[in-house]
Order: structure tokens, then C-alpha cells, then sequence
């Protein structure tokens, strides 16, 4: 564990109750892509199988059942508790590309073809990649209200805090992975235009508005 | 090597 990991890992959970937070004191989901979450919730899924199988630490068990409960629970709100709030008619990214493409590119590029490493593999990408959905959204109803932004520079920051993580331990610890390494370029690319839209105009105070 | 017994990370 190392200082970029630690905050990164932080700054998911703090996404995580943000989105939570913004949900349940505006009793609405307006705005949230349920197919984001819904990728979140398998791409936790698929990862954490070794829940059963390896036992790493106590913060590495607690911090899965955080995510996986989260992102269900989150599922939970947006789909039944507060569907009427639910902007289903604009949340129509197409999933098929997404999903097909990670499991084929999985099925090519693996450490090994044991299943639960597959699966793996499988989250591994797609998790960086499940955040489009929600990106896609935004650039439909062309803004997000300032909570939802919060959000997503969180979650934006946890994965790209994570490649320094990666830097620091392919120097001090002489650890690489490059499946991860690789998915989560492409994740923390994909936030860059909305991370420069967070820093000129959600932290100046103006609404986040699509140019 | 890649290290596949047990992710440690997130």
C-alpha cells in the first residue's frame, strides 16, 4: 500500500457517497445513468470473485463488500426506489459494443485462462470503459448538476491516483501489470475532457454545461 | 512475472 493507492481507493469510496448522498437527499436519480451502475455493479462482480478464493487483508475484503454492496444498492434506488426520476429516455448508450469488446479482448490479452482470471480480465476492462454511458448522458442533456460533477472527478481521480500507484510500484517495487496498467489509461483518457470542463467551470462555481 | 495468485489491488 502506498500513499497514491490509499488515495485513490479514498476517493472511490468518496464517490461512491456522494453519488448515494445526491440521490437520497434529492429523492431523484435525474441525470445518473443506470447503465454506468449497472456496468459497475457486474464489473464488481466479476472482479471480486476471489472474495472466495484469496484472502489479501481485512481493508482489501472490506473494501470489496463496500463496492459490491454499493453499487447494487445504488442499482436499487435508480431502478426501483426512485425509478420515476429516471431519465430512461436519454440513458440509451448501446452495451453490446462495450461488453463484446471487453470479452473478446480479454479471451486475447489474459495472465492466464483460469475462469475467475478471466473474469478478471473481463472487469478489468470494462471498468474502464462503464463510465461512457454516464459521459454519454451528460452530452445529451448537454449538463450535470454541480453534485453529479463532484462525482465524476471523484471517480475520475481514483483510477488515474491509481497510475501513479502503478508508477511508484513498477520503480520501488519492481511490480507491472500491464492489462491494468493499459485499461486504466484508456479510463483516466476518457475523463480528460471532463476533467478540464470540472476545473474551468464546476470549481468557479458555474454549472457544468456542454460546449 | 505477472503476479496472478490473488489481485492485491482494488
Amino acid at each position: 500500500m502506498n500513499i497514491f493507492r490509499l488515495a485513490g481507493d479514498l476517493s472511490h469510496v468518496v464517490a461512491i457517497f456522494l453519488l448515494l448522498w445526491k440521490i437520497w437527499t434529492t429523492r431523484s436519480c435525474k441525470g445518473i445513468s443506470l447503465r454506468s451502475q449497472g456496468l459497475f455493479a457486474l464489473v464488481f462482480t466479476l472482479r471480486y470473485l476471489d472474495l472466495f478464493t484469496t484472502y489479501i487483508s481485512l481493508y482489501n475484503t472490506v473494501m470489496k463488500i463496500l463496492f459490491i454492496t454499493s453499487s447494487y444498492g445504488t442499482c436499487y434506488l435508480i431502478f426501483k426506489k426512485f425509478r420515476a426520476t429516471y431519465d430512461h429516455n436519454v440513458d440509451n448508450f448501446p452495451l453490446q459494443y462495450p461488453l463484446g469488446a471487453c470479452v473478446i479482448l480479454a479471451l486475447i490479452f489474459n495472465h492466464s485462462w483460469d475462469p475467475v482470471e478471466l473474469l478478471w480480465t473481463v472487469s478489468i476492462y470494462l471498468e474502464s470503459v462503464a463510465i461512457m454511458p454516464q459521459l454519454w448522458m451528460i452530452q445529451k442533456t448537454g449538463e450535470a448538476e454541480s453534485v453529479t460533477s463532484h462525482y465524476l472527478f471523484a471517480l475520475g481521480a481514483y483510477r488515474a491516483l491509481y497510475l501513479l500507484n502503478w508508477v511508484y510500484r513498477y520503480f520501488e517495487e519492481d511490480h507491472f501489470d500491464a492489462i491494468v496498467v493499459f485499461a486504466g489509461i484508456i479510463q483516466t483518457v476518457l475523463y480528460c475532457d471532463f476533467f478540464y470542463l470540472y476545473i474551468t467551470k464546476v470549481l468557479r462555481g458555474q454549472r457544468l454545461k456542454m460546449p | 512475472e505477472d503476479d496472478i495468485e490473488g489481485h492485491d489491488e482494488l
